[in-house]
């Protein structure tokens, strides 16, 4: 699990 | 043929969250592939048994990227991006992991003409019965990005923070 990360990405996020 | 084609779209889809460091050692290629298996598993008998959620905007444990989608998608929007767009649907939200270094060249150039792939994006997410969506975007692309995060509150966008990952 702690091979994986989201620090590589600036995150958005929109109300479809 | 057509399983496997499943299986490389999930994992390809899913190796977009690999860090950097661990792209290329076998070893942990081998238990990012043991990992991803084991919990499509759960996902599919989630599926079977489904267990409702309430949904929140205030943090990332209802719709965390970690899980596996329900979905996988392969979008192609070749106006505005070179190469296919990996994307995973859960319950409610709708994730898009820009291509990076690739994004739009309207993006590169700094014009304002982010609205059409965002809208697609949009449309598709609401075709799909999602209440939102996460694009996920390379700090490596950060200067291209720059004009569309000015933006963000005039496009009704807010930013996530990263996941807790020590916590």
């Amino acid at each position: 699990d702690l091979i994986f990360g989201d620090e590589n990405y600036i995150i958005l996020e929109f109300e479809c | 043929n057509l399983v496997q084609l499943y299986w490389d779209i999930i994992l390809l889809t899913e190796s977009k969250f690999l860090l950097p460091q661990y792209r290329q050692q076998q070893q942990s290629l081998k238990s990012f592939q043991k990992y991803v298996v084991d919990k499509m598993g759960v996902t599919l008998n989630r599926m079977v048994k489904p267990v409702k959620v309430p949904y929140s905007r205030t943090g990332n444990l209802n719709t965390p990227w970690r899980q596996l989608g329900i979905k996988y998608l392969m979008v192609y929007l070749p106006l505005h991006f070179k190469d296919v767009i990996w994307c995973k649907c859960d319950q409610f939200c709708f994730h898009v992991i820009l291509p990076q270094n690739n994004a739009s060249s309207a993006l590169r150039r700094g014009i304002s003409n982010d609205k059409e792939w965002l809208l697609s994006l949009l449309e598709l997410g609401d075709k799909l019965g999602m209440q939102s969506i996460r694009i996920y975007i390379g700090r490596d692309d950060f200067n291209g990005v720059s004009t569309f995060l000015r933006n963000l509150n005039w496009i009704g966008g807010r930013l996530v923070p990263n996941e807790n990952r020590a916590g």
